[in-house]
């Protein structure tokens, strides 16, 4: 009996490992299971994953999105936008990428397909700029929720963190105590985004993770691993490229999608 | 990073001036935990670790005064060897040459596309890029946009679908002076039959000499399922790995290069046109070790 319970443990590690948990997270949880000496293994497995992932945070008015370049943060605001408008809320967009090429159109685009007032940096445009034109704007007045694009960075890159530190400390002057920064990351990333994390939290404290392109074979397991250390909640999946492609995160389903 | 690792391991050992199976049992699991950390695929990791056992077993290791210098020394060997030769350039053909930049959403495909042309005219060449994403909102506009930054021509074919602009646009270069043109493709999941198909019908097209598939370099454990849904269907023949700038340490060279046996040939290192560079695999080896 002992036997047949090695290997399920054993193949249940290798999933999570699959899934990119990561070597010393998936051993953690895979002890804690052990532990508790359960007789359903997998039900035990997935409590102790949904628990980890079921986190309360705060829901500002104006949120802006960061993350890693190609994350997918202008679609998933676009999306978002589609999400609030037939929720009935009055919104408002802000871009501050300024300086990738056709970032501002891309942005437009989606604001123009969901029907959102926006204000767009120009290129070439100072991004702290944008977001203070943008939020001290009539437009941005008397709207519920504002959302805010900013461009694609690595977290390797200091002048980066320190421009979207900027953007944030801009934002919570003009509107103090109404800010929260999404962090946009890609359901395929690996290990480096636990690195990723450690400098956005320094930089710009994120209180939600929005989980990007879980409609391919990856699974997002790091997004477990950065649940476990920075008690970050996930607070929406990608699951496409259309408007309707953003579903609130359930903790439950996501587990039972890891374990099938 | 590991070789310090490993040094702390072995290192211990020194009075004894050989290592037991032991010893190799526990270097072996140290290297383990190192790859996968470095998000190398879990299956790769295990075969790597079985041909790393294989080697240890020799005398080489057995009979070594330095027998931690030895397991670092095959395990990078090992790791450079698979992860391929060095400096391999892309595969011209005679007259005009034609690529395509494949790969998953957001990859870099567009940006690289404009990268490579830029380092090719620079070689002397007279490339030509393209856009065939009807998909992406103002993605034929990004190209345009960044190609004419950096001085390359773009040429933007009428039509709606990527078959019609890909039609358009091969009839057209046809007549011109463009000895390479490069199709930037829109991003893809390896998992949609229709658009990989469609891609497929795009090869028979335009019949490029290199596919070459566009990867994010912090890829995790889903490198191996991306580069297998491309080569199983003759979709990729070289990689390109963008996004190194990161502190990543890249472990998905190593498992998309295991998997498919296809060449990783140039990396990129940042949003710059000029951040592009030759790829090596010795010192991509460093870099997973780490
Ligand atoms: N399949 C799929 N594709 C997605 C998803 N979210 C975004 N994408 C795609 O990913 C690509 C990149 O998305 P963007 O919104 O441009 O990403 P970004 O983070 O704003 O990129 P930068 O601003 O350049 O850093 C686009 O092709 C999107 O359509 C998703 O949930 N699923
Ligand atoms: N730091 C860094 N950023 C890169 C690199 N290559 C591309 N990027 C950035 O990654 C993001 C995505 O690049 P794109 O060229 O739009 O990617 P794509 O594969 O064409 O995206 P889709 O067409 O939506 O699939 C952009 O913000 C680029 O500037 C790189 O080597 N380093
Ligand atoms: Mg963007
Ligand atoms: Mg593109």
């Amino acid at each position: 009996v002992f036997e047949s319970g090695a290997r399920d443990y054993e193949l249940l590690e290798e999933l999570l490992l699959l899934a990119d948990v990561g070597p010393a997270v998936a051993g953690e949880i895979i002890s804690r299971v052990k532990e508790k000496k359960p007789k359903d293994i997998i039900t035990a497995l997935k409590d102790e994953v949904v628990q980890i992932l079921s986190l309360e945070s705060a829901d500002k008015p104006v949120k802006i999105f960061v993350g890693i370049n190609g994350s997918g943060k202008t679609t998933s605001l676009g999306k978002l936008c589609h999400r609030y408008v037939s929720e009935g809320k009055a919104l408002f967009v802000i871009g501050t990428d300024t300086f990738r090429a056709a970032a501002d159109m891309q942005l437009e685009e989606w604001c123009l397909r969901t029907g959102v007032p926006y204000y767009i940096g120009k290129p070439g445009s100072d991004p702290a700029a944008a977001i203070f034109d943008g939020l001290n704007s009539t437009a941005a007045k008397n709207v519920n929720i504002i959302l805010c694009d900013t461009a694609g960075r690595l977290h390797s890159n200091k002048n980066l963190m320190e421009e979207l530190n900027k953007i944030l400390r801009v934002s919570n002057k003009v509107r103090p105590d109404q800010v929260e920064v999404l962090l946009v990351l890609d359901a395929a990333i690996g290990q480096n985004a636990m690195e990723q994390m450690d400098i956005f939290q320094q930089a710009v404290q994120p209180s939600g993770i929005i989980l990007t392109k879980l409609d391919g074979t990856a699974r997002g397991g790091v997004a477990i691993a950065l649940a476990a250390k920075y008690h970050i909640p996930i607070k929406y999946i990608g699951v496409g490229e259309g408007l309707e492609d953003l579903l609130p995160f359930s903790p439950q389903d996501y587990v039972d999608s890891l374990f099938p | 990073g590991l070789s310090q690792r490993l040094q702390g391991i072995i290192g211990k050992l020194r009075g004894r001036g050989h290592l037991s199976e032991a010893d190799i049992k526990d270097a072996l699991k140290e290297i383990k935990l190192a790859l996968l950390e470095a998000d190398v695929n879990y299956k790769v990791v295990k075969d790597f670790v079985a041909t790393l056992q294989q080697r240890c077993q020799g005398s080489e290791i057995m009979n070594s005064l330095t027998p931690g210098q030895q397991v670092i020394k095959i395990v990078r060997d090992e790791l450079t060897n698979l992860l391929g030769k060095d400096a391999d350039t892309l595969s011209f053909s005679k007259g005009q040459s034609t690529f395509m930049l494949v790969g998953l959403q957001g990859s870099g495909k567009t940006t690289t596309t404009v990268k490579l042309a830029r380092m090719l005219k620079t070689k002397g060449k007279k490339p030509l890029v393209i856009s065939l994403d009807t998909y992406r909102p103002a993605a034929i506009d990004q190209l345009a946009i960044a190609a004419e930054a950096a001085g390359i021509p773009c040429y933007r074919p009428p039509g709606t679908t990527p078959v019609e602009l890909a039609k358009k646009a091969l009839a057209w270069a046809e007549d011109s002076e463009h000895d390479i043109v490069f199709f930037d493709t829109a991003g893809r999941m390896h998992l949609d039959d229709a658009l990989m198909e469609e891609l497929q019908k795009l090869k028979e097209l335009i019949k490029p000499a290199e596919i070459i598939l566009v990867l994010d370099a912090m890829t995790g454990q889903d490198a191996v399922n991306i580069a297998e849904g491309f080569a199983d269907r003759g979709l990729v023949d070289s990689f390109i790995l963008t996004k190194l700038d990161s502190d990543t340490r890249g472990g998905a060279a190593l498992s998309v290069r295991a998997v498919t046996g296809k060449p990783i040939k140039y990396i990129g290192l940042g949003e710059k046109t000029e951040e592009l560079e030759q790829f090596h695999p010795d010192r991509m080896a460093s870099q997973i070790l780490g």
